[in-house]
């Protein structure tokens, strides 16, 4: 049997938020150390990697060494519309179960319940290599998310360069061309600060219906951590409520290359 | 236009 509680249950929420729209079906691999889901957009351009790690859940129960629940995720975010924002969730699947049953509470007052049939989805898992990237951005999520809204509006593709010192994104379409630079800025309130750390300077460039896309899941955390590496997909990072020991959700993203 | 990469070209099944 999976039995996990979790008694802020907007953060599974928010989570089911962020990736909607970059995948149809996801599988959810329960362990005892937690829960796993890695999922990649139909294109394979972009990937999805959480860790829910059970320091997450007020319980978390998992008699199998590994169990797979296939979800839809059309499905799971209309369930979660059930979630109000103060609700504890329930998740509880039977060993060899055709469903996983979700109850929101708020305190005992008001109970909901529904049962979600489990699909069987044929996903192929992909190795990623631990990487340490030559460039890591940390910046407050409402400033990644600005800056890709912002973007869009001028063309399809946006270049990140980092450099010592500050990033530099910046977008040349059909209208004209135009640039944000973030300061490096270790030393201001801890809400708006960006951290820029450089081993050696990176320029990718990179599509922004896909950063867009990742910005859904800003309200996840304070602070989103972007990894650069010359030539290799971008890495961005949201941490479970900023503290890395429950868990992340990544995204990567295939750069573009220039032909 | 770039071309788009896919993540196939840098993350191999396991």
């Amino acid at each position: 049997m999976f039995e996990a509680v979790l008694s802020n249950g907007s953060t599974l929420k928010k989570i089911f938020e962020g990736i909607k729209d970059l995948c149809t079906d996801v599988n959810f691999d329960v362990s005892s150390e937690g829960i796993k889901l890695q999922a990649m957009d139909s294109s394979h351009v972009s990937l999805v990697s959480l860790e829910l790690h059970t320091d997450v859940f007020e319980q978390f129960r998992c008699d199998r060494d590994s169990m797979t629940l296939g979800l839809n995720m059309k499905s799971v975010t209309q369930i979660f519309k059930i979630c109000g924002n103060d609700d504890s969730v329930t998740m509880r699947a039977e060993d060899e179960g055709e469903t996983l049953e979700f109850t929101f509470e708020k305190g005992e007052d008001r109970v909901s319940t529904f049962e979600l049939k489990l699909m069987d989805i044929d996903s192929e898992h992909l190795g990623i290599p631990d990487t340490e990237y030559q460039c890591n951005v940390k910046l407050p999520c409402s400033e990644y998310q600005r800056i890709c809204r912002d973007m869009a509006g001028f063309g399809d593709n946006m270049t990140i360069d980092c450099q010592k010192g500050g990033v530099t994104f910046s977008v040349d379409g059909e209208v004209g061309k135009g640039k944000i630079f973030l300061k490096h800025q270790p030393n201001v309130e801890e809400k708006h600060k960006v951290i820029v750390t450089v081993k050696e300077g990176v320029e990718l460039d990179f599509a922004l219906r896909y950063l867009n896309n990742f910005a859904k899941a800003a309200p996840l955390s304070d602070h989103v951590q972007l990894g650069l590496n010359s030539d290799t997909p971008l890495s961005v990072r949201f941490d479970i409520e900023d503290k890395a020991t429950l868990g992340s959700l990544k995204f990567f993203l295939a750069p573009k290359i220039k032909e | 236009q770039p071309t788009q990469l896919t993540l196939n070209s840098f993350f191999t099944p396991s």
